[in-house]
């Protein structure tokens, strides 16, 4: 990526906080996802030592892809087929490559934001460029293809997961996810449990099923989830009318720009005879209507590149593409086949008005390049998806945001930017945008705190970035939604958007082992083979013993309240900063709950050393089912601030 | 016939292989073949899980749950990109 490094404040000034031994590091990070595409400078192996000891994976040769492409950068490529061959039936290698190569680009985008070298002289059509590297760029990657034409399947990701372990990974990036099921039912839960107790931190995206609310993907909390907010980079494109107005939406088109003139300008809802016209759906626009015009689509259900390449088929010459209320002013960029612009849907409801009550509309496009420095950012992404968590109420999930809008990127040199059949450019980087790009982020910042703490546990790695992301802008206001234009809560960006640099010394840690998460099964009254299922071990939880969600050690509080009276949670935090003495700093936007701890200040003598509190939630009046509040506990030594969120709902 | 089938993740305890086995692939070969004469094991599993994934049809797959050792049967799941 060309931005979000610095965006992320891991600039050449913060260096020294990762001091990964010499010009490279032993963390690998494997990534499940569509494979690699292995000519990429993004895995440059220049200056890398030799491959660790440690590592077990191998190299898989197939079609297009041999074992020598592989390199002291790129570690390890595998792929894995026969679920989705048993299925779906033999792999079509005219159409996919039965090998880690990735002819889609999303795996080499994923992989290559999570740890790809440093490439000068990166962008996308010469839209956001710089030098391109990944979040972890001294880290080593293995690829684990497991999704194909048809999809992602349960018995390959397994298999990948099972493969990934023996080969030794320390991090785990999955950027895929289908649904919400019990976790003794899902082979990414179930997988991600195994890999937690070797020690291996687990990343998945969130969903883009925002911004409706239970919408989260991946809420195991074995799992760090990841959210996605945007950039201070955008890449304005004019909507002009004939009426005078202009709107500035997105685009990343490359090409030759419109006539400098007004051209004509059409609703495709009435340039088809289609009852969804409005969409520019294949076929269904009329060549006649939208011949040398520009057309205006509105978004949803086919992509938004494949609507530009519709209005073009149909003979248009533009495209000006508006939200809907699903999407509000979140402006996602494409790399267009015709001129086109991105416009919120405030912009879009004026500029359908305009286009379908004027007798003789006209409009242009300008596309005006890349800017940076937009704020207020970061804010939340409408398409992430939302808490709260349906699965288990009581953990709080997404468990943080990072950048996940118009993010640059290593692709495939297999397809186009847009994707599509029609589009025969190909490009070295591409811009994209979804949750699956925000926990790449994730993967390779968690890369570089095992570098920094190569003993440190997936949860604690966890515990470092929740506790120190940040939930407010510098002038102290706090994040904001774009779904809403109102400030985000914590089911929108969980602890809040992560902060590397803070993460690498944050004081206090919340530390997790497999013996928690087995009584945190026990607390959610598994049966002994549902807990087998997930844990591949006879485990009996104790009658005697009373299993609570509320005392699973998580760095964030989500509190379900059915009735007036005291709710208690108990946590451990560990001193990794030091001696010290912490107090806590409540803060909570409802009165109807009191929040106390207890006790209120929690005294380190050495380094390592445990403490425990305890907080009490007091909910003294109710509230309508479906109420959220939300707050805040910060514990602080004058150094370290070691913030959780606090999320309550009423039931 | 095939399109009767679907994917099948079955979990195995580990711990319950009988001691006339040397390989925990050979018990699982051995329970398949025990309610289908034609199932193939796609995948046998050592760190994940414990168990292997195979085709079976919904009467195989209830049939293959009242096996010792077997602790699920689960059917395959679709994932999609983010």
């Amino acid at each position: 990526t060309t931005r979000t490094p610095l965006f992320l404040g891991l600039d050449e000034h913060t260096a020294d906080l990762f001091p990964e031994a010499g010009s490279y590091s032993d963390v690998v990070v494997g990534v499940l996802d569509t494979g690699v595409w292995p000519e990429s400078k993004s895995y440059s192996d220049e200056g890398f030592g030799p491959i660790p000891s440690s590592w077990k994976g191998g190299c898989e040769a197939g079609t297009n892809f041999t074992a020598s492409l592989c390199n002291r950068k790129l570690i390890g490529a595998r792929f894995f087929a026969r679920g989705y061959e048993s299925t779906m039936g033999p792999i079509d290698e005219s159409k996919e490559s039965r090998s880690p190569r990735d002819d889609d680009g999303h795996g080499t985008h994923t992989s290559s934001t999570a740890a790809g070298s440093v490439v000068e002289g990166a962008s996308l059509l010469g839209y956001a460029s710089g030098t391109a590297r990944g979040m972890a760029p001294r880290a080593r990657v293995a690829v684990y293809k497991v999704c194909w034409l048809g999809g992602c399947f349960s018995s390959d990701i397994l298999a990948a997961i099972d493969k990934a372990i023996a080969d030794n990974v320390n991090v785990l990036s999955m950027s895929l996810g289908g649904g919400m099921s019990d976790y003794y039912r899902d082979g990414v839960a179930i997988g991600a449990f195994a890999a937690m107790e070797r020690g291996i931190l687990v990343s998945c995206s969130a969903g883009n099923a925002g911004p409706s609310s239970s919408s989260l993907s991946n809420v195991a909390p074995w799992i760090t989830t990841v959210g996605a907010g945007t950039l201070d980079r955008d890449f304005p494109a004019l909507a002009i009318l004939g009426n005078g107005k202009n709107f500035t939406g997105v685009s990343l088109f490359k090409g030759e720009a419109l006539p400098d003139k007004l051209l004509p300008f059409i609703y495709a809802g009435n340039a088809s005879n289609a009852t969804n016209g409005n969409l520019c759906m294949t076929g269904t626009l009329i060549p006649e209507k939208v011949k040398g015009k520009i057309v205006m689509c509105d978004r949803g259900i086919n992509a938004r590149v494949q609507k530009g390449d519709v209005v073009k088929a149909a003979g248009g010459v533009g495209m000006i593409l508006a939200n809907t209320a699903a999407n509000g002013e979140e402006l996602v960029a494409d790399a267009h086949l015709l001129p086109a612009t991105t416009v919120g849907e405030k912009a879009g409801d004026i500029i359908r008005h305009y286009v379908t009550t004027d007798p003789n509309p006209t409009a242009s496009i300008s596309i005006l390049g890349t800017v940076v420095g937009v704020k207020p950012s970061p804010v939340v992404a409408a398409f992430s998806s939302r808490g709260p968590n349906s699965i288990t109420p009581n953990i709080l999930k997404p468990d943080l945001i990072a950048p996940g809008v118009n993010i640059l990127a290593a692709w495939t040199g297999a397809a186009g930017p847009t994707g599509l059949a029609s589009d025969s450019r190909r490009v070295e980087f591409n811009i994209i945008s979804g949750t699956s790009m925000s926990c790449p982020h994730v993967s390779g910042l968690a890369a570089l705190l095992k570098s920094v703490h190569p003993e440190w546990s997936p949860a604690a790695i966890r515990s470092a970035l929740m506790t120190t992301a940040y939930k407010t802008y510098k002038d102290g206001k706090p994040l904001l939604d774009i779904a809403t234009g109102k400030p985000s809560t914590p089911f929108d960006h969980g602890a809040g958007h992560v902060s590397p640099t803070t993460a690498t010394n944050p004081g206090l840690i919340y530390d997790l082992t497999t013996e928690d998460y087995l009584g945190f099964l026990c607390a959610l009254n598994y049966t002994s083979p549902q807990i087998r299922s997930v844990s591949r071990r006879n485990y009996t939880c104790d009658p005697s013993k009373s299993y609570s969600v509320a005392d699973l050690n998580y760095p964030s509080f989500a509190v379900n309240v059915d009735g007036v009276g005291a709710y208690k949670y108990t946590r451990t935090v560990t001193s990794v900063g030091g001696a010290g003495t912490y107090s806590v700093k409540v803060t909570s936007e409802t009165t109807g709950v009191k929040i106390s701890v207890e006790p209120a200040v929690l005294n380190f003598k050495e380094a390592n050393e445990k403490k425990s509190y305890t907080v009490t939630f007091t909910v003294d009046s109710s509230k309508p089912s479906g109420s959220n509040s939300f707050g805040s506990i910060e514990w602080s030594d004058g150094k370290h601030v070691v913030g959780s969120p606090v999320a309550i709902s009423w039931t | 016939s095939s399109s009767d089938q679907g994917t099948y993740i079955v979990h195995m305890a580990k711990s319950q292989m009988p001691s006339s086995f040397d390989l925990h692939s050979n018990w699982y070969d051995s329970s398949l073949r025990s309610i289908s004469d034609s199932a193939e094991l796609l995948y046998t599993y050592e760190n994940a899980i414990h168990g292997f994934s195979t085709r079976l049809t919904q009467e195989e797959a209830d049939s293959l749950m009242t096996q010792p050792g077997v602790i699920s049967v689960l059917p395959e799941h679709r994932y999609e990109l983010h």
